[in-house]
């Protein structure tokens, strides 16, 4: 059926952009960061902003995956050019806070990064323990729903095409598509006998918030940093995000 | 457009 089409068409555009297999990511999911290793990251992200270029680099590595995973979604690139920047613009770090669940321990309160699993810790440099602790809460909740690879990359197909998102020039094609992965997505949970998912997954209002807070920080540490060059970050995360 | 190159050329790149 068409339904089901898309359905293996989502799934397909999903498993070819993601950066890592979940299997691979379940296989580490103790190897974990050492002490020493923690404190040399700790040393090493000393001159201000060395921290928060890295994981800028990680962030702008992963979106540019959203961007590919896009592309290759049913329908995203006949819409028009403005309305696929718009939702990629709005949507694509909500993308990557979706995925970072599957390479979320929440057994131990950590994440995948460069390699091994980080606890918030490794993160201190950035100098916004609040906002990462969100950004592991939010990843803590959504790995309790134990989603598989075909419900997470409904959840990025369906967090990018959202009619709601402000600027789009043809809302109604974004509906329509919307539309059609929602039904599809649907029928999927239904099959699978996991309807009970949707009204337990986290409401986007947070995501938008971890958004928000993101910018709120980027901005703050700008601020407190008015000599870094702005080449210090990649051209891609710049243009999204100052 | 120009105030988003980077995200279209992106967009615009079959070959990736």
């Amino acid at each position: 059926s068409p339904m089901e089409q898309l359905t293996q068409k989502v799934l397909r555009s999903y498993q070819e952009t993601c950066q890592l297999g979940s299997e691979e990511l379940q296989l580490r999911r103790w190897d974990t960061f050492s002490r020493e290793e923690i404190c040399t990251y700790q040393r090493q992200a000393r001159p201000p902003g060395k921290m928060w270029q890295r994981c800028a680099g990680r962030l702008t590595e992963a979106i540019q995956l959203v961007v590919e995973f896009a592309k290759r979604l049913p329908g995203f690139l006949e819409l028009c050019q403005n309305d696929q920047i718009v939702l990629l613009k709005a949507g694509a770090l909500e993308v990557v806070l979706v995925q970072m669940c599957r390479a979320f321990n929440g057994e131990n309160r950590t994440v995948f990064f460069e390699g091994k699993y980080a606890s918030a810790e490794l993160f201190r440099a950035l100098g916004c323990h609040e906002f990462i602790s969100s950004i592991f809460d939010f990843a803590q909740s959504l790995c309790a729903l134990h989603c598989s690879e075909s419900e997470v990359a409904f959840l990025c197909a369906l967090v990018l095409v959202n009619a709601n998102r402000r600027w789009l020039q043809d809302q109604l094609q974004v509906a329509r598509l919307q539309g059609q992965l929602e039904v599809a997505f649907r029928l999927l949970l239904r099959r699978t006998q996991r309807e009970e998912l949707l009204p337990r997954l986290p409401p986007q209002a947070r995501l938008r918030a971890l958004c928000s807070q993101h910018l709120e920080q980027l901005q703050a540490f700008l601020r407190l940093h008015p000599g870094l060059l702005p080449s210090a970050f990649p051209p891609l995360y710049r243009e999204l995000f100052t | 457009k120009e105030k988003h190159k980077i995200l279209h050329r992106l967009l615009q790149d079959s070959s990736s």
